[in-house]
């Protein structure tokens, strides 16, 4: 039998090591340990490994610090578009899910792509449909907004007008 | 973006990734993390991968899916495989980012080239443990 690990990452979107406060620090880290504790209970638990990370990306969506599901950062005109995959390493199945807005986790709606369609990947309506026929929850898009979200859209928009904005790299990551 | 890998009991991979997308991006555009091979992949194999970052590269170079080949291939150990992908093909062709990896015997791997990278590993043991900006 083989000893189980697990791995997270969590993108905060524009922010930057300056702007890290030893409070924003730690709550970080505690998002990160709960994401963990989740997908550890699923694997300690003799669970699958398709069940512990979409149990820990789902802890992540769920906390407005991360750049996904409760905390994802707006486009240009100000709406929000989320995207998500999931694979399973024993069967290569796959779902994946793009430019979405409604579910509260989407992965699990990549999920329900992969677990109640022939396909890969949905976008649009029907993608909507396939994780509400699922039974994803979904939620409302004020669920989905953050201020800080909000404030670094007028921020980057505004140096994007002023011909200043640059290529940190913090800006264009997820 | 958010992502997550494991490697459970019976030795099953499985990968994880999800996103908002850059600040301000175009409506409508779409990064690595929805396209399999790029961002997102999970082969038992080989390796699972979860990667975030400059996502237009991820899916120039697959990054997920070239570890994986550098595995299966190459014989490649999955740290040696996913340093090289990161370290060079992303980094040497303005792709910043990173990437959390682990392979059928449960060992990780999580490179990354850029400034603030979030990441935590848990494994067996009950170690717990969360990074900010370091590997």
């Amino acid at each position: 039998m083989t000893r189980f690990s697990l791995a997270v990452h969590g993108g905060a979107g524009t922010i930057r090591r300056a702007n890290l406060t030893p409070q924003a620090e730690a709550a970080y880290h505690n998002g990160l340990k709960r994401a963990l504790q989740a997908g550890h209970a699923v694997l300690a638990d003799h669970g699958s490994a398709m069940d512990a990370v979409t149990a820990a990306v789902c802890v992540l969506e769920d906390e407005p610090l991360f750049n996904a599901g409760r905390g994802a950062v707006f486009t240009s005109d100000g709406v929000q578009e989320m995207d998500a995959a999931v694979m399973d390493g024993a069967t290569r199945m796959a779902g994946a899910v793009a430019g979405i807005l409604g579910p509260r986790n989407p992965v699990m709606a990549a999920r329900a792509v992969m677990e109640h369609t022939d396909h890969v990947m949905l976008i649009g309506p029907n993608a909507l449909k396939v994780a509400r026929d699922a039974g994803v929850p979904f939620e409302d898009a004020g669920y989905f907004f953050t201020q800080a979200r909000w404030d670094a859209l007028q921020s980057t928009l505004k140096m994007r007008r002023d011909g200043i904005e640059d290529s940190d790299p913090a800006r264009r990551h997820g | 973006t958010v992502g997550a890998v494991a490697c459970d009991m019976q030795g099953n991979l499985a990968a994880a990734t999800s996103t908002g997308g850059m600040t301000a991006k175009a409506p409508g555009r779409v990064g690595d993390t929805p396209v399999i091979g790029a961002g997102t992949y999970a082969d038992n194999a080989t390796c699972a991968v979860s990667g975030t970052g400059h996502g237009e590269v991820f899916i120039r170079f697959t990054a997920a899916a070239e570890i994986a080949a550098r595995m299966r291939h190459g014989g490649q150990s999955l740290d040696q495989a996913a340093k090289h992908v990161v370290m060079q093909d992303l980094a040497q062709n303005d792709g910043s980012g990173g990437l959390i990896a682990v392979d059928a015997q449960g060992n990780l791997s999580r490179p990354f080239n850029s400034e603030g990278m979030y990441r935590g590993t848990v494994t067996q043991d009950g170690d717990f443990q969360t990074d900010i900006f370091r590997d």
